[in-house]
């Protein structure tokens, strides 16, 4: 997964982090003291479909078919998310309980193209 | 999306940076609410003190290490592992006592817990933990009992009474995890314990508001997940 540099317009992972106390969410949610969200942008040219990570899908099978039987009917593929992790909150909730859960595919670690 | 054209998904790049920004703390914000099932994010009108909620973490930190440390030995079991891929998110909730009527031999606690989840989530364990304070020599017993709303009548039902013998001072824990589903299954917000010492011991608890040894129960909850198969 490549990272986005300033030059580049092919499909990479954009950093980007929400802090909690900018936007005045730090009096209910404790840990952490923000969120790392990031996302993917960038060209995705028909070349660079199926890498990396989705290598063995089965919708990069379909475009594969549709590449092989058809070439006019070919479409660009998408900059997506290929590797992502959970965001661990303790927050309060509106009873005022203190609560521990870990929200799945919040954090986007890695991107390719579809 | 046309060739050699950025996709749908990416109309992002197309903003400028400031609108950029705004759109993304948007989606952020509804994002996080969104899973955690809140309609709007909360009001925290009584935050508790850094040392109780500290307190309370390595309570839950060392009471989980002791339960993984040996299998089927703690005290009202160990939480049910689902199989890898089929548990739904999990949580963790940590509801503090208000403190309710005492009387020199007895103390009323009050426990409120968390209704969004209630309806599609399952009870794994609930664990009520009490701090005593240092009696003097010998045990004394303290009868706890839980106590319910009856749906039929303005006072409340004992749901469980269990009698305890206190021999010294630090924290003791009770499987409440049977009162908590009980209390989930009749939708009732709220839970009281009451807490009975024979007599001359006066109040069995070491603790005050913002006192790090504040009675707590931890209540460890999964989101139902769907198990119906779709064919495509």
């Amino acid at each position: 997964s490549i990272d986005c540099s300033g030059d580049s317009r092919m499909c990479c992972r954009k950093e980007f982090f929400v802090d909690f106390k900018e936007i005045g969410w730090e009096d209910w949610i404790i840990q952490p003291e923000g969120y790392h969200m990031n996302y993917c942008v960038g060209l995705c040219p028909l070349h660079m479909a199926g890498i990396p990570g989705l290598a063995a899908s089965f919708h990069t099978a379909v475009l594969n078919l549709i590449k092989a039987n058809n070439a006019d009917a070919a479409v660009d593929s998408c900059c997506v998310p290929t590797q992502r992790r959970p965001l661990s909150l303790l927050y309060y909730d509106r009873d005022s309980n203190i609560v521990k859960t870990d929200i799945p595919n919040m954090i986007v670690d890695a991107c390719g193209c579809t | 999306a046309p060739r050699g054209a950025w996709c749908p998904a990416c109309g992002l790049a197309a903003l400028a940076s400031s609108a950029q920004r705004d759109v993304l703390v948007a989606l952020a914000k509804q994002s996080i609410l969104s899973k955690l099932r809140l309609p709007d994010r909360p009001n925290v009108t009584q935050p508790v003190s850094r040392g109780t909620l500290l307190t309370a973490l390595r309570r839950m930190r060392a009471r989980r290490l002791d339960t993984a440390g040996s299998p089927g030995t703690a005290r009202g079991g160990t939480v049910p592992h689902a199989q890898p891929g089929m548990a739904g998110q999990e949580y963790e909730i940590l509801s503090f006592a208000e403190s309710g009527s005492s009387t020199s031999r007895s103390v009323r606690l009050h426990f409120r817990f968390s209704w969004e989840l209630a309806g599609s989530t399952e009870i794994l364990q609930a664990t009520l933990y009490l701090f005593w304070v240092s009696p003097s020599s010998g045990t004394h017993p303290v009868t706890v009992r839980l106590l319910q709303p009856d749906p039929t009548a303005p006072n409340t039902t004992t749901a469980i009474e269990t009698r305890l013998e206190v021999q010294r001072a630090g924290w003791a824990t009770l499987d409440v995890s049977r009162a908590v589903r009980s209390l989930v299954s009749q939708g009732t917000p709220r839970l009281t314990v009451e807490l009975e010492v024979a007599g001359g011991w006066g109040s069995p608890l070491l603790a005050g508001h913002g006192d790090s040894h504040w009675p707590f129960v931890v209540t460890q909850a999964r989101a139902r997940t769907s198990h119906r198969l779709q064919r495509r």
